[in-house]
């Protein structure tokens, strides 16, 4: 038996946002630890990791590991039919073949349950290594989305360059090319800041699709960590947590375009 | 001119 009770219910729509462009169909893990996805899309570019921690549930129960394998656009549809501040239940019966989404109201007078079927789906597990990154950035999430949004304009590629002077986004493209720098400011508890820890410089290049794709994650949290080493590819964290709660993490895995 | 990576050459399938 598998339940999860989420008291914002609103947080599994940003989430789904979050990946729906880039995957159609995804298997989450239930353990004791919660909730997990690995999934890579289609043309294996890029994998999203996802971790809901059972400790951000209200309730959290899973009797046995199972994997229930989801499409995402019917999961979306059902996320439809619920508010943002609804409070969700997920459950699901031992090797069943359905998974239940209970959606009730903040002050208890509508409840309403749909079933949605699972389904099997191969999984193909990736082992990620520990790796010790070349530059960290931390910067504002909505930032990054804008940055990342302006220079799609320009080309399909956005360099990322870090250095000790901060960071550069770059794109090239048929109408010219634009560059935007970001230095670090360390201007103490600003929501704004930008901080690089840098080992060495890097400058790697990225398709700015998916950098888009993963931008649409900026809801779920203030700040954005992106993490780069030369020819690995890039992490780009974002935590997922509100004020009171932290649930765990989004993390894209996008590999870098390679110079011929 | 480049090429897009694949993330199968970086990281082990398990």
């Amino acid at each position: 038996m598998f339940e999860a009770r989420l008291a914002e219910g609103g947080i599994l729509k940003k989430v789904l946002d979050a990946i729906k462009e880039l995957l159609n169909e995804a298997s989450f893990d239930c353990s004791e630890a919660g909730l997990q996805l690995q999934a890579m899309d289609n043309s294996h570019v890029s994998l999203v990791s996802l971790n809901l921690r059972a400790e951000g549930f209200e309730n959290y129960r899973c009797d046995r590991n199972m994997s229930m394998g989801m499409n995402l656009a019917s999961l979306v549809k059902i996320m439809k039919c619920s508010a943002n501040d609804d409070v969700l239940t997920i459950k699901a019966q031992d090797n069943a073949d359905v998974v239940t989404f209970v959606f009730e109201s903040k002050n208890g007078d509508r409840v309403s349950d749909f079933d949605m079927k699972l389904m099997n789906l191969d999984q193909e597990h990736l082992g990620i290594p520990e790796t010790d990154y070349a530059c960290v950035i931390k910067m504002p999430s909505n930032e990054f989305a804008k940055i990342v949004r302006d220079l799609s304009q320009f080309g399909e590629s956005i360099a990322i360059a870090c250095s000790k002077q901060g960071v550069k986004f770059s794109s090239t493209g048929d109408i010219g090319t634009g560059n935007i720098k970001l230095a670090q400011n360390s201007s103490a508890d600003s929501d704004d800041k930008v901080v690089v820890d840098l080992q060495e410089p890097v400058t790697l290049t990225f398709a700015s699709r998916y950098l888009n794709s993963f931008a649409k994650a900026a809801g779920l949290s203030e700040k954005v960590t992106l993490s780069m080493s030369p020819d690995v590819p890039l992490v780009v964290e974002f935590k997922v947590a509100t004020s009171d709660n932290d649930y765990g993490y989004i993390r894209y895995y996008l590999a870098p375009k390679i110079e011929d | 001119k480049s090429t897009q990576g694949r993330l199968d050459s970086f990281f082990t399938v398990t």
